[in-house]
């Protein structure tokens, strides 16, 4: 799994 | 934030800019592929639900709603406000064809199986082959405007940015997510062949004349 909890990019 | 980021969304924001200015000011969109934007559309749409549940920045809420507007405001232009000068002969690529692979991956390749995590996802492969519209229009039409092939340098420069950036941000932040990074590559490399026409002919003067 890849932790990108929240989308910070456009 | 870091410098290939910014670069990156100023290079997005300039190309959305310059489309939106060069059918605004030649009143007319011949030669804009009017299925490519409203693949953009939807890949907005999708991608920035969180626009009000999930606040990041100010400068992140700003181009999230530039980018939904300008994005409608361009298909209102193609569709509706100069909808004689929409080159439908032209449009042709069949969408659906990306539509049903990107639904499947976006289903079976994705972080969470939630509403909004597949629904980024979805955007995320969305907008890596939503130009295929749009090239395709330009090697039909064997040409293009060098304001059009501005814009498409503008539009594909950006996600390649968003390489770079990524690649400091796994060296500096430890960040990295591969599914961003894997439609990015596809995306910027769907670009290649009009990046050497680009730099090979129109930044030397001369129209942008794919071989027929």
């Amino acid at each position: 799994r890849i932790e990108s909890a929240t989308h910070d990019e456009l | 934030m870091n410098i290939f980021r910014l670069l990156g969304d100023v290079s997005h924001l300039l190309a959305i800019i310059i489309l939106l200015l060069k059918i605004w000011k030649t009143r007319s969109c011949a030669g804009i592929s009017g299925k490519s934007q409203l693949l953009f559309a939807l890949t907005y749409t999708t991608r920035y639900l969180d626009l009000v549940t999930n606040f990041v920045s100010v400068y992140n809420t700003f181009m999230k709603v530039v980018f939904l507007a300008a994005s409608y405001a361009t298909i209102w232009l193609i569709y509706m406000k100069f909808r004689a000068t929409y080159d439908q002969n032209h449009d042709t690529f069949r969408i659906e064809f990306l539509l049903l692979p990107v639904t499947i991956l976006s289903l079976v390749a994705n972080h969470e199986f939630t509403l909004i995590e597949i629904l980024w996802t979805w955007s995320i492969y969305l907008e890596a082959v939503a130009i295929l519209p749009q090239l395709f229009m330009v090697s039909k039409t064997g040409e293009a405007e060098s304001i059009t092939s501005h814009y498409l340098f503008a539009l594909g420069s950006y996600r390649g940015l968003y390489i770079l950036n990524w690649i400091y941000r796994y060296y500096m932040e430890s960040y990295y997510d591969l599914i961003a990074i894997f439609a990015g590559i596809l995306q910027t490399v769907l670009y290649c062949d009009f990046f050497y026409l680009y730099i090979t002919k129109v930044l030397r003067g001369q129209r942008l004349q794919l071989p027929a």
